[in-house]
């Protein structure tokens, strides 16, 4: 069965993009057939993986009720990775479908012939930075969250929010069986204090949502999407390559029915 | 007279908050009368200046025509510095004025008694990290916009999106007289190699508008909200807020009519 997994948290600049792009690869290298949707009109993840946001290609005419989704299909180039790329144009989207009945189903309803032809083990949602129409589209469209969060005060302050959102999305009937897959600590520097207290405090609240995986802060990490691949394939051997690799193998290890 | 600046840019974690909160109390330090105005339901700047986020205290309702802007406006606690806090309701501002008329003019007309009154020489808008509604305001009652920049690929990758919006509000008559007042530069870490070429890249692009002060990556800077002071007031001697302070005496020096 195909499950669909977002990637969110409305703090900017935590590192769902760079999670997003580097689970997949690692995913799809240990054989899962992965989808990666950028639903972000920054199009990070399309660029971060070496593809245009050409006009009309995204998921912006599917959400508009005038395509089929599976027509923005691309092939990446990596084995067993796909990816519906970003445009600028989904920036209007929300604005536009605001003012329509359920529109918090039209992602849902978009995806569901995809989900259903089991073409894919897992679909990942690269989510912009917000609790906009398109992120509550996401959560009323996945399975679980992924909610990576950087060892960082404003990011910590945060994570209550979307945490809360989540209950209300069950409760309310939007998804009722939306649960959270884990919590990523990224941007781990194990030289400041900040970054451990911060760590401590998560574990401390989450228990066991929070992920062993650890990411580091890593330098090698911010050089790759310049040149359009993932870090795991430009440098395998750096720590945050190494910590992605084992981050997707303790991701599938959860999946795992207990 | 007093002048409306933004601080925005879509990108996520670039030091748009960081860089209103520090940027702030600099210019109060100055001798300026500064109001900073957290347009973010993530509330980041309102609780890196230590003060809470109460229901009805915000923007929202005098957003909603409910309220007059000023009954807001907070003491910080820092002389000459003043801030209209931010409420997680804000995130369902968007929505609820999409629907109205004229609903960009909504903050222009809502800060208008603020700005006749001549109480502030500066008003700065910190902003949440997307190009919707919220930020359309932002942009449509500003004089200026500040573009902070992280110097890695993403960020510059975005510099553009923002840009051409400027040029458009510009054009469309949203608010001709809109301009960039610069672009800052944040978390530059001069040992790396991509620092110093999205710095060139950016300069070879932009020219004038990047600001001479580069912003330094710097620890102390992330401490510094986890106690709810602007960096420049618990450590004044680290190298992110001294490096602050030189990016108030350049602003204020670009103000200066030529
Ligand atoms: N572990 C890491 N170490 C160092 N830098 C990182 C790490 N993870 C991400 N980065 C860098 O930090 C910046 C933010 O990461 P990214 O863009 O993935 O975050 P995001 O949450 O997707 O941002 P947005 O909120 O804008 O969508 C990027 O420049 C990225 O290259
Ligand atoms: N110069 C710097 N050096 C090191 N860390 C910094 C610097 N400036 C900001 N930070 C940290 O980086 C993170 C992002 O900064 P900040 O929250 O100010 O960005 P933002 O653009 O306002 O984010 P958002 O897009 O969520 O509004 C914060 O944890 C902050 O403490
Ligand atoms: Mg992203
Ligand atoms: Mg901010």
């Amino acid at each position: 069965a195909t499950r669909v997994v977002a990637v969110a948290n409305q703090k900017g600049g935590v590192g769902k993009t760079t999670t997003a792009i580097n689970l997949a690869t690692c995913l799809a290298d240990q054989g899962q057939q992965v989808l990666l949707v950028d639903l972000d009109p920054q199009g990070n993840a399309t660029s971060g993986l070496g593809l245009d946001k050409e006009e009309g290609r995204s998921a912006y005419y599917a959400l508009l009720g005038q395509r089929r989704l599976d027509a923005s299909i691309l092939d990446t180039g990596i084995q067993g990775l796909s990816l519906i790329p970003a445009e600028p144009n989904l920036a209007g989207v929300e604005v536009e479908i605001a003012r329509s009945d359920r529109y918090l189903e039209r992602l849902t309803r978009i995806l569901a012939p995809v989900v259903a032809s089991g073409e894919f083990d897992i679909i990942l949602l690269d989510c912009p930075p917000s609790l906009g129409i398109l992120v509550m589209n996401a959560l009323a469209a996945a399975d679980t969250l992924l909610i990576p969060i950087q060892c960082e005060y404003y990011a910590l302050e945060g994570l209550s929010m979307i945490v809360q959102l989540v209950e209300r999305i069950r409760r309310n009937g939007t998804n009722p069986r939306l649960r959270i897959e884990g919590i990523v600590m990224t941007m781990y520097d194990s030289r400041t204090r900040l970054a451990r207290q911060v760590v401590d405090e998560v574990k401390k609240h989450f228990g066991d949502l929070v992920f062993e995986t650890l990411i580091p802060r890593s330098i090698r990490l911010t050089e790759a999407p310049g040149f359009g691949i993932p870090a795991v394939t430009y440098d395998n051997r750096c720590t945050g390559a190494l910590a992605y690799v084992q981050l997707a193998e303790e991701f599938l290890n959860r999946q795992r029915p207990a």
